[in-house]
C-alpha cells in the first residue's frame, strides 16, 4: 500500500458516496446511465470472486464488499426506488460492443487460463470502458448536473492516482508492473481527459456543466 | 501446477 493507492481508493469510495448523495438528495437518479452502474457490477462481481478463497488483508476484503455492496444498490435504486427517474431511451450505447470485445481480450491476455484469471482479466478490461455509456449519455444530453460531474471528477481522479502508484511500485518493488491492469488503466484514465477539461475550465470556475452545442 | 497469481490491488 503507498500513498496514491490510498487515496485512490479513497477517491473511488467518495465517488460512490457523491452518488448515492446525489440520488436520496435529489431523488432522482436523473443524468446517471444504469448501463455504466450494471457494468460496475459485473466488474467488480467479475474481480472479487477471490474473496471466497483468497485473504489479502481487512482492508482488501472490506473494500471488495462495499463496492460490491453498493453497486448493486446503486442498482437497486435506479431499477425500483427511483424508476420513475430513470430514463432508458438516452441510455442508449450499445454495451455488446463493451462486452464482446472485453470477453475476446481477456481469453488472449491473461496470467493463467483459468476460470478466475480470465474473469480478472476481463473485469479490468470491462472496467476501463465501462463509463463509456455513462459519458455517451452525458454527450448525447450535453449537461450535468454540477453533483454527477463531482461524482465523475472524482471517479477519474481515482484512475489517475492510479498511475503514480504503478510507478512508485515499479521503484519500490524491484520492478513489478502488473502489464494487464496498467495497459487497461492508461485507456481508462485517457477517457476521462475530455470530461476533465471541462470539469475544471467549466464546474470549478462556477459554471454550469455544459458542451458545446 | 503454476499457482494463480495474487491480486493485491482493487
Amino acid at each position: 500500500m503507498n500513498l496514491f493507492r490510498l487515496l485512490g481508493d479513497l477517491s473511488h469510495l467518495a465517488s460512490i458516496f457523491i452518488l448515492l448523495h446525489k440520488i436520496q438528495t435529489t431523488r432522482s437518479c436523473r443524468g446517471i446511465s444504469f448501463k455504466t452502474q450494471a457494468l460496475y457490477v459485473t466488474v467488480f462481481v467479475a474481480r472479487y470472486l477471490d474473496l471466497f478463497y483468497r485473504y489479502v488483508s481487512l482492508y482488501n476484503s472490506v473494500m471488495k464488499l462495499f463496492f460490491i455492496a453498493s453497486s448493486v444498490y446503486i442498482l437497486y435504486l435506479m431499477k425500483y426506488k427511483y424508476r420513475p427517474t430513470n430514463d432508458p431511451s438516452i441510455d442508449t450505447f450499445r454495451i455488446e460492443y463493451l462486452l464482446g470485445p472485453c470477453v475476446l481480450l481477456s481469453l488472449i491476455f491473461n496470467y493463467k487460463f483459468s476460470v478466475t484469471e480470465v474473469l480478472w482479466s476481463f473485469s479490468i478490461f470491462l472496467e476501463s470502458v465501462a463509463i463509456l455509456p455513462q459519458l455517451f449519455m452525458l454527450q448525447r444530453t450535453g449537461e450535468a448536473e454540477t453533483i454527477t460531474t463531482h461524482y465523475l471528477a472524482a471517479l477519474g481522479v481515482y484512475r489517475a492516482l492510479y498511475i503514480p502508484n504503478w510507478i512508485y511500485r515499479y521503484i519500490t518493488e524491484d520492478g513489478v508492473v502488473d502489464p494487464i491492469a496498467v495497459t487497461a488503466g492508461l485507456v481508462q484514465t485517457g477517457l476521462y481527459i475530455d470530461f476533465f477539461y471541462v470539469y475544471f475550465t467549466k464546474v470549478l470556475q462556477g459554471q454550469k456543466f455544459e458542451l458545446p452545442a | 501446477p503454476e499457482e494463480e497469481k495474487t491480486h493485491d490491488e482493487l
